[in-house]
């Protein structure tokens, strides 16, 4: 569910999003 | 799960209404706490009792001293061209009047610029700021430097409008500076309608006489305690994401706004982390600063005794601009670490919180470690009417929302503990 347009423009790893994703 | 579970404890669950429950308990036992007061000690003690009630870790206060400056009986009245008491509040550090107080003609300027045009008209005269309000921090100035303004040029007292976008006839008190080598004169402010009223009768060249007096007193500089209570780290408990609020207040209205709220949104957003059995990779850490409104003497002494642990602060969080309905964060940072947080707060959709500005204004007490380049965040809410109550008599628990203080626990929260969790530092210089 992070992978909306402002996530996208961000410059942290793919790894680290999915982590955070995890939180939910 | 973690912020799912947040969320659901603190808005249907049984946590509902914590944050509100415990900052009213607080605020009806001590009400207002100005610092160098008894009752801010005492307030600073419930505090220490009660974190470790609730199972807080590392729970203890460490020593600064701070301004101690009582405000006592004060009065201003308009004797001419007719006779009405003028609400008033003597500003922090103003000294007093003679005991007889000052009798004297008055003077109205709007601005500085017409302080110095009329200068030779000043001497001798109580000169009245009637500022017009453009924003708190470019207006606050009037409040904070009007006594040394007007004695520059001889003036035996300064009132200033209160620096605020709105009145029901209430004075704001604040805070006030006198520069080096100028005469100190008493100075309070005044309501924005008192302020008006006398710029009218000025314009049609009436005669303005007042009569103040104000038994405001310094003392010698008081022991007074930061709290800190922590959640500690389990994977790297050196490392340090903060959450803070200041618990000293003004000695009018009760403080619950200012800061009460900020600091309860903080400290029970540690409680319920710890009630939920959530402990982060990092240490969690909540800072009760005292003397914020003598200007951040707490956060100060703070940042100095811990000058060697700055590199372990991860992320420093602080509200102190209302706990209204809450929006998201104000950031202060690399771009990458305002990515961090979006990821975080996209996490809150439901929630309505996702919103991130920058920068971090809404946190006086953080801008030492946030100057240095350590990340950090204040709390973004529908903070129109803050400045409606702030520093007034109005600052009360009526001020405070539950449902508000939820939603806003929920969102500090959820932040601290996943900021405090992942397995990145948050991004700096």
């Amino acid at each position: 569910t992070i992978f909306n347009n402002e996530v996208n423009q961000c410059t942290i790893p793919p790894e680290l999003q999915k982590e955070i994703a995890s939180y939910k | 799960t973690v912020v799912n579970r947040i969320i659901h404890s603190l808005l249907v669950g049984d946590l509902q209404n914590t944050t509100y429950r415990r900052l009213a308990e607080f605020i009806d036992k001590f009400g207002n706490r100005i610092a160098g007061s008894e009752n801010l000690e005492n307030a600073i003690d419930y505090m220490l009792n009660k974190s470790v009630e609730l199972g807080l870790e590392n729970v203890h206060s460490e020593e600064v001293y701070v301004p101690h400056w009582v405000r006592g009986n004060e009065s201003a009245v308009l004797i001419q061209p007719r006779y009405q008491n003028l609400n008033m509040l003597g500003l922090g550090s103003s000294v007093g009047t003679p005991v007889d107080g000052i009798t004297a003609e008055a003077v109205v300027v709007d601005s500085f610029e017409e302080l110095e045009n009329i200068a030779a008209h000043v001497y001798g005269k109580i000169v009245i700021f009637n500022e017009r309000y453009i924003s708190y921090g470019e207006t606050v100035k009037y409040r904070q430097f009007a006594a040394s303004k007007a004695a520059e040029q001889g003036a035996v007292a300064t009132l200033v409008r209160s620096i605020t976008p709105f009145s029901l006839n209430t004075p704001h008190t604040g805070w006030q500076d006198y520069s080096d080598n100028v005469t100190k004169i008493p100075t309070a402010c005044i309501t924005a309608e008192d302020s008006h009223m006398l710029r009218r009768m000025q314009d049609r060249g009436e005669r303005i006489i007042i009569k103040l007096k104000m038994e405001a007193q310094t003392f010698s500089p008081k022991l007074s305690r930061n709290t800190i209570a922590e959640i500690k780290g389990g994977e790297k408990p050196e490392k340090v994401v903060v959450v803070s609020g200041h618990l000293d207040s003004w000695d009018v209205g009760e403080g619950a706004m200012d800061d009460g709220g900020g600091a309860f949104l903080s400290w029970n957003s540690l409680v319920i982390l710890k009630y939920l059995g959530l402990r982060p990779k990092r240490t969690l850490r909540a800072i009760l600063w005292t003397a914020e409104e003598e200007g951040l003497v707490g956060a100060q002494a703070y940042v100095k005794a811990h000058k060697n642990e700055t590199q372990n602060f991860n992320f420093v969080m602080e509200s102190d601009e209302g706990t209204f309905t809450p929006l998201g964060l104000k950031y202060t940072g690399i771009p990458d670490g305002k990515c961090v947080l979006e990821a975080i707060l996209s996490l809150l959709k439901d929630i309505n919180t996702t919103t991130v500005e920058e920068p971090a204004d809404g946190g006086p007490d953080i801008t030492f470690w946030l100057s240095e380049g350590i990340p950090g965040a204040s709390l973004l809410n529908r903070a129109e009417s803050y400045f409606w109550y702030h520093h007034s008599a109005a600052d009360t628990m009526d001020v405070e929302d539950p449902e508000a203080l939820n939603l806003a626990t929920a969102l500090w929260a959820s932040v601290a503990y996943v900021v405090a969790d992942i397995t990145a530092d948050m991004p700096r210089k």
